[in-house]
């Protein structure tokens, strides 16, 4: 065993036939700063909760992946996030979800793990608990990326068409081709 | 969704996801990825991040899965990753993947879908960057 840091940056119909040179070259470079961000905070002694931070935080704020700016959009079209973070050594964890004002909800599930005596936080709350912890919030238009909107637009219309055609059981409804967290 | 497994020069580990969650999703959804023990999970042994779908992962309770998997059956990282990503989350229906680091700093990156971006660098810095199987 030799790894120090291993990274994902979401799994799903990701085929080369439908990637450009371009666009997988976007994504390896992202995911190749997110390795080295994450990597330098391990050489400079910092501890693993900090490198973990660090490269989700790169990725939160690539467009490319689907987490802080460039997530996809809820049915109503909003950009509701969610992150968590634990401590191995100590078994200390920290959680947010359905927040949609937080640049880097990750920033915030470390903040509810070491700064307050909770694990999970929802919603307005844990914006306001991210507020008060200092941490960056966005106006929820920050989020918003074109190929996610037009995503959603799609699903809508191809679900619409189910509903006419009465194919409405939890299985045909697929969530669109990114039917993945 | 997007994640990360660190080990530290202590040997201590961390796992992190962070995610949008799914395309047409209802308000108010939540999936796995902020559900400790379900997308995310680190203890002295092992650290997971999880990607797929989220509702699937939830019943198969994913990460910790994993984790006991190695913890009370002595399977490998890679044994105990691939189990669950390839046998019990297909079985109830869903699809996905996820990272796991141990320890020791083996690694497991199993997914069932048609890709995954996924990342690795080792102690001696060298990266390898994939995507697809």
């Amino acid at each position: 065993g030799k790894y120090v840091l291993v990274i994902h940056g979401g799994a799903g119909t990701i085929l080369k036939s439908q990637m450009t040179p371009e666009k997988e070259e976007a994504y390896k470079a992202a995911l190749t700063l997110a390795l080295r961000t994450g990597y330098n905070k391990l050489m400079a002694g910092e501890s693993s909760i900090s490198a973990v931070e660090a490269a989700v935080i790169v990725m939160e704020n690539s467009p490319l992946f689907n987490a802080g700016k460039g997530a996809v959009f809820t049915n109503e079209g909003k950009n509701e996030l969610d992150a968590a973070i634990m401590d191995g050594s100590n078994l200390m964890a920290g959680s947010v979800a359905g927040v949609t004002t937080i640049k880097n909800p990750i920033s915030a599930a470390r903040a509810i793990m070491e700064k307050s005596e909770h694990v999970m936080m929802v919603g307005s709350g844990a914006e306001k608990f991210a507020l008060e912890a200092g941490l960056e919030i966005v106006d929820p238009k920050y989020f918003w990326t074109k190929e996610r909107w037009d995503a959603l637009q799609q699903i809508k219309k191809q679900d619409s068409i189910k509903k006419i055609n009465n194919q409405t059981d939890k299985k045909s409804i697929k969530l669109g081709s990114e039917n993945h967290d | 969704t997007v994640g990360a497994v660190a080990l530290d020069n202590k040997g201590n580990l961390a796992a992190a996801t962070s995610t949008g969650g799914m395309t047409n999703k209802k308000y108010g959804r939540v999936g796995d990825a902020p559900l400790i023990g379900v997308g995310t999970y680190a203890n002295k042994l092992v650290g997971i991040s999880c990607t797929g779908w989220g509702e699937y992962f939830i019943r198969s309770v994913v990460a910790h899965d994993v984790a006991a998997l190695m913890e009370y059956k002595n399977m490998t990282v890679e044994q105990a990753a691939t189990e669950v990503i390839m046998k019990k989350v297909p079985a109830l229906g869903g699809d996905g993947g996820l990272i796991a680091l141990d320890k020791d700093g083996n690694v497991a990156m199993p997914f069932n879908t048609a890709g995954m971006y996924r990342g690795t660098i080792t102690k001696q810095g060298k990266i390898e960057v994939l995507i697809y199987k």
